[in-house]
């Protein structure tokens, strides 16, 4: 309402201007996070490195994965939270948002890796898609692939099955094996620097919920 | 759409930007910096009636509440937002999972009396 004014629809009188503000910063608040439909805003306790992100940002646009141009669409980065590694093998872990496994269809998911080469020629590797068994005490083969390697450099593999078979499953982490042939360390570049680390890009499309008409 | 200025009374869009790091936001909301969370405000008095506006149902759920408060009021067209447009978000959710959506119709671009 104009200043001194009361409001012709609710009848109040016209707020005082710093209240008025503090009303429209909840309001923002409150509009935000339902729309997202968060409870209340996320403590951040892992943020990914600046680095790790304006690269896998600038990987995305390279693919051409401007998803967000229709409602209900969004992107998910998950980017390496963990690993663990032997001489011959490497394991990445991925661990992906729960509400997003209740709440939306995954449409595709690639994983990105930053292969190194220790020298010229083609060099074998197995990667396997893990997932924890029912009981949830080993992890079973989900999918295996045969790469052959012939230069350092980014590539990419379609995960989305895994994905959808880990939402699915009610699980979180979806867990990458790289198995190399001969004995040449890690296949990867990422622990020289986080500009490499691997991540996974899903494409989702919320659910809307369901609607009752009421007559 | 006219945007407000000045002590004008009419029908017209009032600027409002929501800075991030001002309500502590800008920890987990990566892009952009803040929400610009536009409002339609003022009178639309009987010569400005008419424009299109797009929320009619809104319209009629407005105009019965004020008849309610206010019998004798001669306001039978309000003010409200006729062009909107998505806030593009990416920000952390609570898995540290970094999410690029678009929240459709958050930004009012204009408004105008219906």
């Amino acid at each position: 309402a104009p200043k001194g004014l009361w409001c012709p629809a609710c009848g109040l009188a016209a707020l005082a201007p710093t209240t008025q503000r503090d009303v429209l910063i909840a309001l923002a608040k409150q509009s935000i996070l339902s729309k997202l439909r968060l409870p209340d805003r996320p403590n951040i306790t892992q943020p990914t490195s600046r680095g790790a992100l304006l690269t896998a940002l600038r990987r995305m646009e390279a693919q051409r994965m401007d998803t967000a141009v229709s409602p209900g669409l969004l992107t998910l980065l998950s980017v390496l939270c963990t690993g663990s590694s032997t001489s011959r093998s490497v394991r990445l872990h991925f661990r992906f948002t729960w509400e997003l496994a209740g709440s939306a269809d995954i449409l595709q998911a690639t994983l990105y890796l930053f292969w190194t080469v220790p020298s010229p020629g083609s060099h074998p590797v197995t990667v396997r898609l893990l997932q924890p068994d029912p009981e949830g005490l080993n992890m079973t083969v989900a999918s295996e692939t045969q790469l052959d390697v012939q230069r350092a450099g980014w590539a990419t593999l379609d995960v989305g099955q895994a994905v959808r078979s880990l939402f699915s499953r009610g699980s979180q982490r979806l867990t990458v094996e790289l198995e190399v042939a001969e004995d040449w360390g890690s296949p990867l570049l990422a622990g020289r620097s986080d500009s490499y680390w691997p991540f996974v890009a899903a494409q989702a499309r919320a659910r809307t919920p369901h609607r009752v008409q009421r007559r | 759409g006219i945007d407000c200025s000045g002590d004008s009374r009419m029908c017209c869009r009032k600027e409002f930007f929501v800075d991030f790091k001002e309500i502590g936001w800008e920890d987990w909301i990566i892009q952009p910096e803040g929400y610009h969370m536009n409002y339609c405000t003022g009178l639309c008095p009987l010569h400005m009636a008419g424009i299109p506006g797009l929320a009619a149902s809104f319209h009629t759920a407005v105009l019965s509440l004020i008849k309610a408060n206010n019998a004798d009021a001669a306001v039978d067209s309000c003010c409200v937002p006729t062009q909107r447009r998505p806030l593009s978000l990416l920000y952390y959710d609570r898995d540290s999972n970094i999410i690029k959506t678009d929240i459709p119709d958050m930004i009012v671009d204009a408004c105008g009396c219906t």
